[in-house]
């Protein structure tokens, strides 16, 4: 473990402790895609399903745990809170998440370190992770909104991945012969895919304004 | 190559 892997640990778990404050402070769900929420519910039980057959450590645990609780509880006050429920704009979040899962499947089946169930989820959920955000993303393009507690959701999801790319150039140095190439080159197309909303971001908060996105 | 035991990360 290096600092910055646990910073960018600890910025995951912050942005979705975020996003479940938004939603349960403001019992709204308004900006907010439910099938991002779902895509990275799918990355958690695809990559995590190690829970069940080995144990690398007391933090490793309690996090894929606090991570796969905190990502159903979303889903949830999503799909069946009475009030937060109603204010996710269905007809706006219309994503065809299948066209990120088949290719992600696909491309794991093809390239992966171990034509093992197991082994071809967990490539699957990396692969997968990489694009989960797009539905968001998405989202926010269309329906302009980008509340502060969302932007800020988005902005720490992304940030993490890029810490990670940071700890990756770290073990690389420092641990001899530590590649994990498929680890590297999605984490590195996922944080691109974050740059654009990035670049609005900062633009925003360093003009002391509300973000908004292009037309 | 890393194999599955090695994924210590989350």
């Amino acid at each position: 473990m290096n600092i910055f892997r646990l910073a960018g640990d600890m910025t995951h778990l912050l942005s979705i402790i975020v996003l479940l404050l938004k939603i349960q402070a403001t019992k709204s769900c308004a900006g907010v895609s439910l099938k991002t929420q779902e895509l990275y519910a799918v990355v958690f039980v695809t990559r995590y399903l190690d829970l069940f057959y080995s144990f690398i450590s007391l933090y490793n645990t309690v996090m894929k745990i606090i991570f796969l609780l905190t990502a159903f509880t979303i889903i949830w006050y999503m799909r069946k809170h009475k009030v937060v429920c109603q204010t996710y704009d269905k007809e706006q979040d219309t994503f065809r998440v299948l066209f990120l899962i088949v290719p992600c499947f696909v491309l794991a089946l093809l390239v992966n370190h171990e034509m093992s169930v197991t082994e071809v989820l967990w490539t699957f959920s990396i692969y997968l992770e990489a694009v989960a955000i797009l539905p968001q993303l998405v989202l926010l393009q269309r329906t302009k909104n980008v509340d502060n507690l969302t932007g800020n959701y988005i902005f720490m999801l992304g940030s993490y991945r890029a810490l990670y790319l940071v700890n990756w150039v770290y073990r690389y140095f420092t641990e001899l012969g530590y590649r994990q190439w498929i680890v590297w080159v999605s984490g590195t197309v996922q944080t691109c895919v974050y740059l654009d909303f990035f670049y609005y971001y900062v633009q925003a908060w360093r003009n002391n304004e509300r973000m908004k996105l292009p037309g | 190559t890393s194999t599955s035991e090695d994924h210590d990360e989350l």
